[in-house]
């Protein structure tokens, strides 16, 4: 399976809607300090069903919900949609017959939840069952985010291992 | 299991040794179990000699040199078991140019199996990418994207530039 | 005792307010004692808001402006106590462009006070150096020590070469 | 005061005797990842009298005498000397009539050690004192080592106390 979208409106400071169309190969993020772009990957972590808001560097779930700047209001839904490619034959169970699948994910500031694939509602287990299947679930090498490395540099043996165990 | 968790252990030593000498050029590295006699519980620790140094825990490597054995380890992991694509936030940052070099070389390869996302602050790696993208905030607060490629600006340093729409 | 560091503490917490405002060019930051009825002990949280953004604790920013944040104090801290020398190893390193140019406008008001040794990957700061030493391990590790000097090599990027003995 | 020269001679990869020439403004040191950047600044740290050999990127203190390379043996003895210039009227007691000041540490691989200022034998407790005499003793802000921002950032708001107490 391959990535073919993210698409993100109201997740963190992507205030308006945004599309990054990814190819095969190298897609490469550039841009200054504090301008969004590890917040691509927390949008990609957040719509595959991460529930952690310490890996989603927020203190509380709300907090990914863009929260308004000098000229724009808060919004009071957070929506990323992630559209992967080339998965027939890869998942078992009602989605198995897509040859491309979109996952999305919602929450609105009143704490409500969405989760929907190919526009059906599920629910986050489904999301998470769908990425083990396609060999995306291996969550310990497949995202690395920003200060991870240093992680596991600084970690304790033990704790490495927990980190080696994620991985392999 | 016990057997399950020695056979993905003893896969991802072989491979990390491979890996490490690739990014270093010889040298040697290993995983060392810290309580042999109790392989699913004990602590691990990492131990690597760059070429002509003395093997030594990895938290007494240089900066560059610890950044990039940790690379070898999680690109091991990621060979072992390949995931269709893999998002990597700025791990090129205490790279030297030749480490990058030696990095971008070996990401290359791993593109066969896997797509890449890579955010980085770095010209040599953005010289790599199939496909670059820019994320700006000229509104504060409010990120953009736009699609971006790389010119050389006459002056010894290149830049970023949008690109034509 | 209590005065000493509540004196301190507050001729700390304004510069930083002014070094996060120059760095920054805007926003506002400030040091809060989590505990204010036990100055003498409390834990002590950083806040910052970037231009346009919103005020939250520091580790909640993004890389780059974490570091820049952390710096700020640290340069406020020695704005207050100048000592005679300051030695820096790669702090610039998570620092786009932008932050690199702000960061070394007040590094060199600071070079009035005192003298600065910084350690860099960097070519902006590497350009903004009196001085240049290169290290080189030609032979396996064992470090030598040369001058060097800064040159464009044409292809749109800056080498460091070593200088004419 | 300000520094006029650093000498290093089998302090950890600086096999050979080296001299790094200070001038007024700003010094830069760049090189490859492991080359030796880093030594220069735990070689200044020790000289000033540094006794945590965490600090010293060390197991033990005897790990900073160079410990060999393919081509060469260990040495036994490690040596580094800072000399400071126009230290008259900063510092108090026997060495305050000296214009220029030579602060010299030596290791024995046999475990002795040796403090000198200006050539004349002291102890490791007159070095410190000299360098709180000249303001240099903040270690706080003084030297930053190479991931002492990330050490900063990552504090507890009790261990984050405790750094800002060192700085100011
Ligand atoms: N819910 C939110 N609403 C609005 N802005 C947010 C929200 N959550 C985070 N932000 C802002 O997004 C910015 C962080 O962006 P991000 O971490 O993606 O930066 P970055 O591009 O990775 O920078 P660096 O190069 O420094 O790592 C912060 O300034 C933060 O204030
Ligand atoms: N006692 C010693 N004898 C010989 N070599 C040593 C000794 N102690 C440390 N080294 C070597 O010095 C090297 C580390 O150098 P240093 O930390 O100064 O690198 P650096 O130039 O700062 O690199 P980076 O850019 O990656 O931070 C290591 O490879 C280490 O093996
Ligand atoms: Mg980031
Ligand atoms: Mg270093």
């Amino acid at each position: 399976m391959y990535l073919k979208k993210l698409e993100m409106l109201g997740f963190k400071s992507f205030a308006e809607s945004m599309v990054v169309t990814f190819q095969p190969g190298i897609t490469a993020i550039v841009g200054p300090n504090g301008c969004g772009k590890s917040n691509i990957v927390d949008a990609i972590l957040w719509v595959l069903g991460e529930q952690s808001t310490k890996s989603l560097r927020s203190d509380r779930m709300e907090d990914v919900i863009f929260n308004g700047s000098e000229t724009r209001r808060p919004l009071n839904l957070s929506e990323a949609i992630l559209t992967v490619g080339d998965v027939s034959g890869e998942i078992a169970g009602q989605f198995g017959d897509f040859e491309e699948i979109a996952i999305s994910r919602r929450l609105f500031r009143t704490g409500e939840s969405e989760y929907l694939i190919n526009k059906i509602p599920c629910r986050l287990k489904d999301i998470r069952d769908l990425l083990i299947d396609t060999g995306a679930g291996h969550k310990g090498h497949t995202i690395i985010e920003q200060g991870k490395v240093d992680q596991l540099l600084n970690a304790s043996p033990l704790e490495r291992r927990e980190l080696i165990e994620e991985t392999a | 299991t016990k057997e399950m968790f020695l056979s993905t252990y003893t896969a991802l030593r072989e491979k990390f040794k491979q890996v490490f000498r690739e990014f270093f050029e010889g040298g040697q590295a290993d995983l060392v179990l810290l309580d042999e006699n109790n392989a699913l519980e004990s602590g691990i620790e990492i131990v690597a000699q760059p070429p002509g140094k003395r093997l030594k825990s990895i938290t007494l490597l240089s900066g560059g040199e610890k950044a990039l054995t940790a690379i070898a380890l999680l690109f091991s992991s990621f060979l072992i078991h390949p995931s269709p694509f893999c998002v990597l936030d700025e791990i090129d940052a205490p790279l030297d140019e030749e480490n990058i070099r030696r990095f971008l070389k070996v990401l290359r390869r791993m593109t066969d199996h896997s797509q890449f996302l890579i955010i980085t602050h770095n010209k040599r790696t953005m010289e790599h990418a199939d496909l670059l993208y820019g994320v700006t905030m000229e509104e504060a607060g409010v990120s953009k994207l736009v699609s971006v490629k790389l010119e050389s600006n006459g002056n010894g340093h290149t830049a970023v530039k949008p690109a034509a729409i």
